[in-house]
């Protein structure tokens, strides 16, 4: 007996912040946050 | 505390549905092979992602029993923090009775995340200290006949994708499936032997490791490798991100992950991702920062590969999905 649920494909947040021209703040940052953490 | 470094909600895009409590509260969560915890954001929650996400209510259920640990979960891009609870979860027809999950009360970095919360199916052993991962939890309620769940996610829909759980639906693949031992029972981690395009080794040329990871869209690696992939592309760097000529998905060569033996193809078509009049390579670096000779495949190869992960036999099965 296999139990099957639907998925869904939603719009990434990678999508959409690059639809508002807003991707290249948001990946420096988590640059800057993820460097931060590696010298923790 | 329990840290899952390599998840990156920036990219995850399957989601499915479960409910909670008694009577039912529904969430729309990422089934996420690449971390071991549930959890759902708390009605008490009081960060700006908890209002524009489904909030779990306690009181509102009566078979709710609080746990009370604390849990914190660090993500590659963001944190939860909250306590454990135990309630009656439902995953289509699956019933887990008294599953503890976590109920978050601080989030950051999830505002605009498409998915409310997060459903683990790594091993116990990453799971936070007092949490039964619910894939466990169903095993020992006796729920599966065979320990295993598998991902068809459609190449062409929205809609279409599945995960199943307790077997395998053999009309989702095509030929065999090549099993491929895991390196660790941790994490769905496997060992790959190189990374080759036009018949060139391009990258993990003495063996690495790859994660197979659900609930990531794209393919990760350490910076320098992949840089050196999207400029045999001729990708140019556009904004933290590596861009090719549209009409260049014609002629570029597929990049062939070798798995135990086994060619994997991935095809431009799969590899580029095209955004308006851009289109953009899903190689993606940084993956150093954390593990230095892993590899993360999320969704873009998991779209173009049927995967079965085994718990009792510790393997991952892969076949062309249909």
């Amino acid at each position: 007996c296999v139990v099957i649920l639907p998925l869904k494909k939603m719009k990434t947040l990678r999508e959409t912040l690059r639809e508002k021209n807003l991707l290249n703040n948001f990946l420096e940052e988590q640059a800057y946050r993820l460097s931060k953490n590696d010298s923790k | 505390i329990t840290i899952h470094p390599l998840r990156n909600y920036l990219d995850t895009a399957y989601v499915g549905n479960i409910t909670i409590g008694t009577p039912p509260q529904e969430f729309r969560v990422v089934f996420d092979t690449g971390s071991a915890n549930l959890w759902v954001p708390c009605i008490t929650c009081t960060s700006p992602a908890c209002y524009t996400h489904n909030t779990f209510n306690p009181q509102n259920s009566s078979s709710f029993r609080e746990v009370g640990s604390p849990i914190t979960i660090f993500y590659g891009s963001g944190i939860i923090q909250g306590f454990l609870g135990s309630d009656t979860i439902r995953i289509g027809n699956l019933v887990s009775l008294k599953q503890s999950f976590g109920l978050s009360q601080e989030e950051y970095g999830f505002d605009g995340a498409p998915f409310d919360g997060v459903l683990g199916l790594a091993f116990p052993s990453i799971s936070t200290k007092g949490a039964i991962p619910i894939f466990d939890n169903l095993w020992s309620q006796g729920a599966f006949s065979e320990p295993v769940f598998a991902f068809y996610l459609s190449k062409y829909k929205p809609e279409g994708s599945v995960v199943m759980f307790g077997g395998v639906d053999h009309r989702y693949y095509k030929g065999e499936l090549n099993w491929i031992p895991v390196s660790q029972p941790h994490h769905w981690l496997i060992s790959m032997n190189h990374i080759s395009m036009n018949g060139n080794i391009v990258a993990c040329s003495h063996g690495c490791q790859a994660f197979v990871d659900t609930g990531t869209s794209l393919i990760y690696g350490p910076t320098d490798l992949v840089t050196n992939i999207n400029k045999l592309m001729n990708a140019r760097l556009e904004n933290s991100e590596y861009a090719v000529l549209c009409d260049a998905v014609k002629t570029l060569p597929p990049v062939i992950f070798n798995i135990n033996g086994i060619d994997y193809p991935l095809p431009p078509q799969a590899y580029i991702t095209k955004d308006k009049n851009s289109c953009m390579s899903i190689f993606q670096g940084g993956l150093e920062n954390l593990s230095p000779d892993n590899w993360l495949l999320g969704d873009v190869f998991l779209r173009q590969y049927f995967s079965v992960f085994d718990r009792k036999n510790e393997r991952i099965g892969l076949a062309p999905a249909v």
